[in-house]
């Protein structure tokens, strides 16, 4: 039962890696989607007045319990600072001077996030999957008796 | 592409550029999201996520003001105890957890320390709810409504009657991570808490242990125990109660 609680603590890391990457390419992504509107007249007020609404999430709706436990805020280690695709999209200080980037441009950014978004929804979910699976085992041993919570105290 | 942005600091924090801060409040607004999507799991449902993302926005515009570039830390862990702070702050300021519920909760902590201290054991339910004059049926909704409050009131009220002592999420995520430099202090506490875990009644027992120890979510320790998720909030909330009572003695 220990190789598959380190198992599962691998997917919590992962989970909380990806969730993190997902959430800040979304952002971007719906502040592009934004500015585009901005551009083609269908919205008039300014990025920053319409910041908690784009960020806001599109429906409701929760996995979890409230009660489940707390949630880590825990940055990832690389955060920005490592070499690969997404460390260079999120380092890309776009941001910060969108009003005077080109529509293709801007497109262009959109839709490489939006490849990148794809790809790590799908690599979370994955590990949502195994994490079940995983998961699944550790409590049927627990019903079937192989398993005792007295031996973790 | 790192250079920009530190540019931009540079900028607003000399001369106080509007543009500049604007530049560096949209770069790191993303991080509102991430925050404010994982804090509002924690919250009762009822809680509309879309305020807690304008709650946010202020904790990152608060954080971009008063940060100090030259101390060399890195913006994004400053901004997200910020963001987290905004929001938990402006949920307390809305008072978010009803009076009733406080003061059921408060009842029912009474009531349950007064028996412990009688029987010198953790009373049942059905025992609680006798000596509260309600039928095991209303207590349970009570423990119910208190358990869909979420993790972070949960903690908050049961912390309330004596600030500083600790709280129970505090206590417990330590113990778990294995720490070889253990300082006595935390084998101590650890002992202290297996020990109180251990002298609850079975299924309160198994709760928490598959909870805290085991990690398991509520509704996977309802497939253990063949009992639904909503029980088994009940069982954790009462038995986190009884728990607390006897880590206060
Ligand atoms: N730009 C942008 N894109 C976003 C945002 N939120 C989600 N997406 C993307 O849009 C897809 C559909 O999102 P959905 O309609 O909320 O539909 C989601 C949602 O209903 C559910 N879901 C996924 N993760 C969670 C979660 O953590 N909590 C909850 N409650 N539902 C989730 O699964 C469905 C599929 O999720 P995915 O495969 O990850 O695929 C998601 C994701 O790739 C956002 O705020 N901005
Ligand atoms: N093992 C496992 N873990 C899961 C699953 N779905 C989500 N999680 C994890 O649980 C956290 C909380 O999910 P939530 O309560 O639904 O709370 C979510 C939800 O309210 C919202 N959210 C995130 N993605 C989506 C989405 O695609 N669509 C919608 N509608 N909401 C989303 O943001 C909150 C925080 O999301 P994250 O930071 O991604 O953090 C997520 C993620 O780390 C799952 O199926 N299995």
């Amino acid at each position: 039962i220990d190789d598959l609680r380190s198992r599962r603590s691998i997917c919590d890391e992962l989970d909380t890696e990806l969730s993190y990457y997902r959430r800040m390419i979304q952002g971007r992504i719906d502040l592009l989607d934004f500015e585009l509107r901005r551009r083609s007249g269908e919205e008039t007020r300014s990025l920053i007045e319409a910041l908690p609404e784009i960020l806001a999430d599109s429906a409701s709706g929760r996995t979890s319990n409230p009660l489940d436990r707390e949630l880590s805020l825990d940055l990832p280690e690389l955060a920005g600072g490592g070499a690969r695709e997404v460390d260079t999209a999120l380092s890309d200080g776009f941001l910060a001077h969108l009003p005077t980037i080109e529509v293709d441009e801007l497109r262009r950014i959109r839709d490489s996030l939006s490849e990148m978004e794809a790809k790590i929804s799908e690599q979370r979910r994955a590990v949502y999957d195994a994490h079940d699976i995983i998961t699944g085992e550790i409590t049927k041993r627990y019903r079937e008796g192989t398993a005792s919570a007295d031996e973790l105290l | 592409r790192d250079q920009a942005i530190h540019d931009l600091w540079i900028e607003y924090k000399d001369s106080g550029d509007e543009r500049a801060r604007e530049g560096l409040i949209l770069h790191y607004s993303p991080l509102v999201k991430f925050v404010a999507g994982r804090v509002g799991s924690g919250l009762p449902r009822n809680v509309d996520q879309n305020d807690l993302v304008s709650f946010g926005t202020f904790g990152l515009i608060d954080a971009v003001d008063k940060f100090e570039p030259e101390r060399g830390f890195k913006f994004e862990t400053y901004a997200v105890n910020r963001i987290e702070g905004a929001i938990l702050d402006e949920m307390r300021a809305l008072d978010w957890v009803p009076r009733s519920v406080r003061s059921r909760v408060r009842e029912i902590q009474r009531t349950m320390a007064e028996l412990e201290h009688r029987l010198q054991r953790t009373p049942t339910e059905e025992e609680v709810a006798d000596a509260m004059g309600v039928p095991p049926d209303t207590l349970r909704t009570h423990l119910g409504e208190i358990a869909n409050l979420g993790f972070v009131a949960l903690d908050e009220l049961l912390n309330a009657s004596e600030k500083g002592s600790g709280s129970i999420s505090d206590i417990i995520p330590d113990l778990t991570a294995v720490d070889p430099s253990g300082s006595f202090e935390k084998e101590e506490t650890r002992y202290l808490l297996a020990d109180s875990i251990n002298r609850l009644p079975d299924r309160e027992r198994l709760v928490l242990t598959l909870y805290y120890y085991e990690g398991l979510t509520l509704s996977e320790i309802g497939g253990v125990l063949n009992v639904t998720e909503s029980r088994v909030c009940q069982i954790h909330t009462k038995a986190v109660m009884s728990l607390r009572n006897r880590f206060i003695e």
